[in-house]
């Protein structure tokens, strides 16, 4: 049985599809073997791993709508033991259409059943909202990691997304906690990021990873080449923040 | 009759709130009267001009289902010339309740009707997403502007936009037109933002603005203060850039 990530915050430009990305690679260089299921109709966690969206002939949206079989649209990434089961632009129309399907909000958990035993790990990266796309990745996984820019309005969401995660622990998905809060995109430079880094601290206590995310330019260069950090330049600070991630959240299962 | 001006883009965190405010407090400088409507509910452009969301009696939730008068929603910000309709929580649920509304895609431009003699312009801060809040932005203005931050992804979902703003124009606004594009969070020491911004120019051509936002942390500071950067820190490079946008906005009406 694999355990089940939502990568979520309904801030936008958090650093979800980076984290997703690279803390996915991360666990899968520790013989792991992993899934990164991508729920934004933007698609960037498939561009980022080095899929061409236009080509896909299939996507998640045949899984959710069709009754596609995953294993036909789970693809490999170039990474090893590192799979990714693809979005596109189609995406986008399976958030209107599911509004009057039965068990809107169970579709993908229904779904990943079928995998479920062929994986260690399964992540989910989000769309910024609290849609029905994010709603059925918390009701498919079982825990879930929240991304939190080191910035000012990072901390005005939080409130909102934690009443969201009580109605659907609530409502859809009793067995759902919270394996832990990430801090991204921290400039030890400024005094901003420490003042955030504090509040967070503050705010979740524990739940805070040690592990902190540097702002590094080669996390934002990785997805141009569809490589993850850690093949691309697994020298940098960002490769190496990612890697101590990976090793904490298997420490916490 | 004023400009109505929405702010759109659904990828995340690329400076669509960060430019309403500061290009709506520029053009409050040159002597001109602005609205800045808040249509995200997690209430960044309400937070980041002062207002304290929790203390909010009326927000534009009011307006698109209570059909509470505009006038007595709207609050002065700190800053000379400049208003806003506020947002909050309350907002999120509006995003269901519209869908089986009558005319639900134009009822913030029936409400904006009352006060479009007010002012000289009107700003729209979009959420990001294309869902019925930003459809009701979309109908109720006349122009848009699109943030694009320098990075990889920001390329990606130019496509959705822009499909997006044809159904709205074949659909709900026959008037609506691009403004301009505006290419926020450059980083001149890395050359991921210099292959960026030559990929918009190729891309848009003369629809991109001169003015580059460049990446200044006292932009990010500001909204910690409540205050547009014209006023927290009128020298910075953040403010200078918002000035020059601000001047070249007028200029191309
Ligand atoms: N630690 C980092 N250092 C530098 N750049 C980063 C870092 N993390 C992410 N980025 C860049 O910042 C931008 C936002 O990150 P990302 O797209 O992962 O956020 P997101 O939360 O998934 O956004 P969305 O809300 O649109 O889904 C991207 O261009 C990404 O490459
Ligand atoms: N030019 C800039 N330089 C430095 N930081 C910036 C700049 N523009 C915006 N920021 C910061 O980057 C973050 C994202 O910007 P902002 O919130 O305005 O984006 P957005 O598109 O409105 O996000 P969302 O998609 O969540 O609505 C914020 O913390 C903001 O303070
Ligand atoms: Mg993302
Ligand atoms: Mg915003």
């Amino acid at each position: 049985m694999a355990k089940k990530i939502a990568i979520v915050n309904q801030k936008g430009g958090v650093g979800k599809s980076t984290t997703a990305i690279n803390l996915g690679a991360g666990i899968s260089d520790l013989e792991k073997k992993v899934l990164l299921v991508d729920v934004d109709p933007q698609g960037n966690a498939t561009s980022g791993v080095g899929l061409e969206k236009s080509e896909l002939k299939h996507s998640i949206y045949d899984a959710l709508i069709n009754d596609k079989p995953l294993i036909d649209i789970i693809q490999p990434t170039g990474h090893n033991n590192f799979f990714i089961l693809p979005a596109n632009i189609d995406l986008a129309g399976a958030e209107i259409e599911l509004v009057s399907l039965m068990s809107r909000e169970s579709r993908l958990k229904n779904r990943i059943k079928e995998v479920d035993s062929d994986y260690d790990y399964i992540f989910f990266d989000c769309p910024p909202s609290l849609g029905l796309l994010t709603l059925n990745a918390l009701t498919a996984a079982d825990q879930l990691v929240v991304p939190i820019q080191c910035e000012y309005y990072a901390l005005e969401g939080l409130g909102q997304l934690m009443q969201t995660i009580e109605l659907v622990q609530s409502n859809l998905n009793p067995a759902l906690r919270l394996l832990g809060v990430v801090l991204t995109m921290n400039d030890v430079r400024t005094n901003l990021s420490s003042q955030v880094i504090e509040e967070v601290k503050k705010y979740f206590g524990k739940d805070v990873f040690n592990t902190i995310i540097p702002r590094n330019v080669r996390l934002s260069e990785a997805p141009s080449f569809g490589e993850p950090i850690v093949s691309y330049d697994p020298k940098s600070r960002g490769a190496k923040a990612y890697k101590e991630l990976a090793k904490e959240v298997i420490e916490r299962e």
